[in-house]
């Protein structure tokens, strides 16, 4: 994913 | 994943058990506010966009139609459940929460990692995350004295940001390139709103006394 660290959260 | 998100994700789903609880068993959603209800119903359906078009994980997957589905259906029944809808507050529950999803979105417009739609939504989503327990706290100060389960609800979800941010300090330091200032900042806003209630909470447990937020 391109969103790097993030959006792995909730 | 670590240990401190899962004790988020964990205390966050004990927040919505809690609340389903107190609304199943005793089939009254007295001291709930629903506004506050409703904000987290936009801030998982704003946030959850890629539900359909981005898997992480199993966990990921089922943790967001979680928190999706049991918002919506927590506003479903606060607003049509024959008997639940009765014991709604519906004088005392009277923050005007429209002005803070229009607030969030304006400062999703301003502040935000990329200017895409997902992003913004994102952003939108975090900033009335912060926010939305306002209704539920005006709600508490007003009614007086709070019964267990609600306190318990409003316990787990303040907790659940906490350990969220205990997350990011430890990713800040493990992970080279994590820099999540929106999240982050919005987090530490949003837990401090809790600070007076854990106060309150706290000394209700310390003197085994009847949480009671003065007004």
């Amino acid at each position: 994913h391109d969103y790097g660290d993030y959006h792995d959260e909730l | 994943m670590n240990i401190f998100r899962l004790a988020g994700d964990m205390t966050h789903l004990m927040s919505i058990l809690v609340l389903l609880l107190k609304i199943y068993a005793t089939k009254s959603c007295s001291g709930i506010s629903l506004k506050t209800q409703e904000l987290y119903a936009v801030v998982f359906l704003a946030r959850y966009l890629d539900l359909l078009t981005d898997f992480f994980s199993l966990y990921n997957t089922v943790m967001k139609v979680v928190f999706i589905v049991s918002s919506l259906a927590i506003v479903w029944c606060m607003r049509y459940h024959r008997a639940v809808r009765r014991t709604y507050d519906r004088e005392l529950d009277t923050f005007r929460h429209y002005f803070l999803i229009l607030g969030s979105f304006v400062l999703a417009l301003i502040f935000h990692e990329k200017f895409t739609v997902r992003e913004i939504f994102w952003a939108f989503s975090i900033y009335l995350e912060a926010v939305a327990i306002l209704p539920q706290l005006v709600l508490l100060q007003r009614s007086g004295n709070v019964d267990n389960l609600t306190g318990q609800y409003v316990f787990f979800l303040g907790a659940y940001r906490g350990f969220y941010i205990l997350n990011w300090i430890y990713r800040y330091f493990t992970e080279a390139h994590f820099g999540r200032w929106i999240a982050s900042i919005s987090g530490l806003v949003q837990t401090a709103l809790y600070a007076d209630f854990f106060y309150y909470y706290f000394l209700s447990w310390k003197n085994n006394a009847k949480l009671k937020l003065p007004a």
